[in-house]
């Protein structure tokens, strides 16, 4: 653990606590991307089958288990407890288009051929992506309100944070996982156009639309 | 060799 990968850590639980947060006081889900927390789900499940078989620390189990109850709890507030305010009509990626290359993916990629090891890829590369519907429909849609941009950030902050603990890592440890580190550029790639708008707009105190 | 891919991170 370096401080890095800790406030990468802190990034993510910050980005869950602030989606739920954002749901739970608008009462609504209006601009988040069922699609793109579906995915989140299928990402934790699948990484995190090694929790009964494989103890890290006390720090990672409790992680790995608030992730995956946290991400079932938001697709529980979007399908059922708030459900009249997420509306399908726009949030029109196709995620079949991101799972069957992912697929594919970590069938040729992934550090031995086992059931957990090629789910756990498929979750790397899955991860990276997962995020595409929810641009997606920031791009359609043109704006979004400031917490969910502040959601958005984190979530991005968390994986772009990840990438100075892979450089410690190497350094230190002399540890590297080429797998992660692919995906982890890619993921932390696509945030850029909305970072931009973000350091430029929001943190200005200004509404996030995108140009016309 | 898994041993260096321990997955130990989130």
């Amino acid at each position: 653990m370096n401080i890095f990968r800790f406030l990468g850590d802190l990034s993510h639980l910050a980005s869950i606590f602030i989606l739920i947060h954002k749901i739970q006081t608008t009462r609504s889900c209006r601009g988040i991307s069922f699609k793109t927390q579906a995915v989140y789900v299928a990402v934790f499940v699948t990484r995190y089958l090694d929790l009964f078989t494989t103890f890290v620390s006390v720090y990672n189990t409790s992680m790995k288990i608030f992730f995956i109850a946290s991400s079932c709890y938001i697709l529980y507030l979007m399908k059922v407890r708030f459900r009249p305010t997420n509306d399908p009509s726009i949030d029109t990626f196709r995620v079949e288009y991101l799972v069957g290359p992912c697929a594919v993916l970590a069938l040729i990629f992934n550090y031995g051929y086992s059931v957990t090891e090629v789910l756990w890829s498929l979750s790397i590369f899955l991860e990276s992506v997962a995020i595409l519907p929810q641009l997606f429909m920031l791009q359609r849609t043109g704006e979004a309100e400031t917490i969910t941009t502040h959601y958005l950030a984190a979530l991005g902050a968390y994986r772009a944070l990840y990438i100075p603990n892979w450089i410690y890592r190497y350094f230190s440890e002399g540890y590297v996982d080429p797998i992660s580190v692919t995906a982890g550029l890619v993921q932390t790639g696509l945030y850029l156009d909305f970072f931009y708008v973000y350091f430029t707009k929001v943190l200005q105190g200004q509404k996030f639309e995108l140009p016309a | 060799d898994p041993s260096s891919h321990s997955h130990d991170e989130l």
